[in-house]
């Protein structure tokens, strides 16, 4: 589902070159639940947004649902993303004046389903915001937020989930409860990827993969520890 | 430093009525590091709102630093945060189109000192951007830019330092690090308020104070749990 190939991103700031991501390969098969740790700057943001075409790689090949997105031009990429992509950005990216209900079935909508309201409902009761659908951004907590943009991803009903930091600004209650939507998504056959730096987290992944300074340290099953 | 008396806030949508806060009585000494936990929607960002006089009870009284600005007007409450509060929001809201030092620069030039530009450097120092300082917001990753955020708040040498989710977006080690930071702050003499959801943090503080549908359900010495 997902196939990176010696992907590097470099960001060149007059004389000051920032690495943020060096020679990564990577390859996520479909119903495999990933988590991606590492600190902050590591390039954890930066591997999704290659994963989803948002940024093109300075170096490499970005494959994902069997296309190759790389040299894609702008309209394709935005059709890629719909059809493909559920994102959950680190900054929610809301749209200020759509209540939560309106967010969702935005992202319902880019994929014409029929059922977009009802869909709306169903993802938005699934994070426990039932009764506060019809609220706007800036009358909900940033938990709530976070949620809103949580749903508005699921609903999209795309065979690849990428998250980041989906339960930043969360409980442990409440985390927990959203990742058991992510797994259950994982488990109906999509690629799920996380991005966090909580290890709680990690354990109840398929796979865990470190980066450290742009690479990938280490890919393997959750430590045990 | 803080006092809280029987505060309560509800906002009214139409037929419903949310109340986010209801009986608050809390007080907090200079040299105090308290940690306010509690699940998402539990009333913690609007508690700090309450205090820094970002926005009014619906009843209740707040003295802060000696000065009662419950009824403050506008122009009062701009000049009480200026010189009293120095706020880490949950969203940054950092200035997009100034770069990290510039963010920082401009929370040390309201205070009007002379050394606006050796406070920026050190404090941008102190958080581990030392070389990222002319970057501007969009350069930089969510934790990073979570870090000037605490920076501006740093630079402005308030009496009352309030934080919403200020490692949330951290790792573990870098969390530390700021969250050692906040802890000198207090030992200067300081009242330092830090709302988080991660029990981690908890245990490094004087006292948890845990927040439930708006009410304070405990408040003591960290749990040794
Ligand atoms: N402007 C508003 N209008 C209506 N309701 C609001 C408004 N601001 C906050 N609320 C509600 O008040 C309650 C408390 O919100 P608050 O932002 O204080 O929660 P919080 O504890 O900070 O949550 P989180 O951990 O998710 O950030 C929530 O249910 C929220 O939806
Ligand atoms: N547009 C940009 N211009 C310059 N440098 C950038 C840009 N975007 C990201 N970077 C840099 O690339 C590196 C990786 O950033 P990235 O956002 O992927 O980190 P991250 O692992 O997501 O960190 P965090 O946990 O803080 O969100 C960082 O050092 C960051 O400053
Ligand atoms: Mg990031
Ligand atoms: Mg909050």
């Amino acid at each position: 589902m997902i196939t990176l190939k010696s992907i590097s991103k470099r960001y060149e700031m007059g004389s000051v070159t920032v690495v943020a991501l060096h020679g990564i390969n990577l390859h996520v098969d479909p119903g495999e639940f990933v988590v991606v740790l590492g600190p902050s700057g590591s390039g954890k943001s930066t591997l999704l947004n290659m994963i989803s075409a948002l940024d093109s790689p300075t170096e490499g090949t970005v494959i994902v649902n069997g296309q190759d997105v790389t040299d894609a031009r702008q309209g394709e990429k935005f059709a890629f993303r719909r059809h493909t992509i559920g994102f959950i950005f680190q900054t929610f990216n809301l749209f200020p004046s759509l209540t939560a209900r309106e967010n969702v079935q935005f992202a319902v909508d880019l994929r014409r389903r029929r059922n977009g309201d009802s869909v709306a409902e169903e993802v938005l009761e699934s994070v426990g915001l039932g009764p506060r659908m019809d609220h706007f951004p800036h009358e909900l907590s940033g938990g709530e937020q976070q949620r809103v943009a949580i749903a508005r991803a699921l609903a999209t009903g795309n065979p690849v989930l990428l998250a980041d930091e989906p339960t930043g600004e969360l409980d442990f209650r409440t985390g927990v409860q959203i990742l058991e939507l992510l797994e259950a998504q994982a488990q109906e056959g999509k690629a799920v990827l996380v991005v966090t730096h909580n290890r709680e987290i990690s354990r109840i992944a398929d796979r865990v993969i470190e980066l450290g300074s742009g690479e990938i340290v280490s890919d393997g099953p959750p430590w045990e520890g």
